[in-house]
């Protein structure tokens, strides 16, 4: 069967067999990048009922729910987020996967960004697809047909495209000499910082049917009021959790510290709710993980990228 | 300068911190 994976800059096709695994395939793919920090990454899927689906990677690839076209069509994306890019990401491919990711979810309006910020990010991708500003080369108009700003920031600030550029090159010519590769960590750094960036959002209620988001990230669990994503109201860091378990839509939190009460929540929507519990265990692994001396393999990764 | 406020949202991140208790008493109320 014909299988198409689109990584953020990559298309790659395989075929696969009827007992290829989501873990045969997420390997072929990893091997064709050359990527190694494979913790982050993950293979989605649109589902017969139109649902965006992470593949199980235990599980046959033609066994899960794939919908049915010709080639059978996946993305490779990454699903968890480091804490902190410049201390944990060890390659440059892992960089520009979630630059790439990252700056398409902020262009997208899915990661809100104000305005100085979007033009200090637009610098710097910038630098990171055209190297050092040159008056030679990039000549006025150089940036207009280049998508480098949020479509939100674009309706609220009446600029036109050269007055756009005019900013964005202003910080364009200060980053002489950054290589590519640096301004990619540059603009990732930033955007780290943003509020929404990391943050898996789901529907939840409270026990009186108040529709709130809870947010699941790196650091842990937060929850928001139905109009602001931005600002967290309550907030469990995974050190202070235990065991977390649902039954139907009722969830419970259970703390480590064993006097405490029991955190419970209501998530309205069945289907979501092992997908909640499987980016809490992810999220909570790679935090605990990270805390851990490195891996011998993560040790020869670090000093492969010294050399 | 720039860099620096888009720095400073990172402890926006954050909620107040509070106890268990705390956190199940205003969930409720909200």
């Amino acid at each position: 069967v014909n299988v198409r994976v689109t990584t953020m800059d990559a298309e790659l096709e395989f075929a696969i067999q009827s007992v290829t695994t989501g873990k045969q395939l997420f390997e072929q793919v990893v091997k064709t990048v050359g990527l190694r920090e494979v913790w982050y990454f993950g293979l989605q899927y649109v589902d017969n009922k139109g649902y965006l689906t992470w593949l199980k990677l235990e599980k046959k690839v033609l066994s899960q729910d794939v919908r049915r076209e010709t080639p059978l069509q996946f993305m490779f994306r990454a699903k968890y987020f480091p804490e902190d890019v410049d201390n944990e990401l060890i390659q440059d491919i892992t960089r520009k996967l979630f630059f790439l990711q990252v700056k398409d979810e902020i262009l997208s309006d899915n990661v809100y960004c104000p305005p100085e910020t979007a033009v200090l990010l637009a610098s710097y991708s910038v630098q990171a697809k055209y190297g050092d500003h040159t008056k030679e080369v990039h000549k006025s108009g150089y940036l207009t047909s280049e998508r480098l700003l949020p479509q939100r920031v674009l309706e609220q600030h009446k600029l036109s495209k050269d007055q756009w550029e005019d900013r964005i090159q202003v910080w364009h010519e200060e980053h002489s000499g950054m290589l590519k590769e640096d301004a990619m960590l540059e603009y990732l750094k930033i955007a780290q910082d943003l509020e929404m960036y990391g943050v898996n959002y789901f529907d939840i209620k409270n026990k009186k049917g108040t529709e709130l988001w809870l947010g699941v990230d790196a650091l842990g669990l937060n929850i928001y009021e139905k109009d602001d994503k931005l600002t967290p109201k309550i907030g469990f860091p995974w050190s202070e959790i235990r065991n977390i378990s649902f039954n139907d839509k009722k969830f419970v939190i259970k703390p480590i510290d064993k006097k405490a009460p029991d955190f419970v929540f209501y998530a309205p929507r069945l289907r979501i709710n092992k997908r909640i519990l499987l980016l809490c265990m992810g999220n909570h692994e790679l935090y605990m993980q990270r805390r851990k001396p490195d891996t011998i393999e993560v040790q020869q990764m670090k000093a492969q990228a010294r050399e | 300068q720039a860099k620096e406020r888009a720095h400073q949202k990172r402890s926006n991140k954050k909620a107040p911190p509070m106890d268990w208790s705390k956190r199940s008493e205003v969930f409720s109320n909200l």
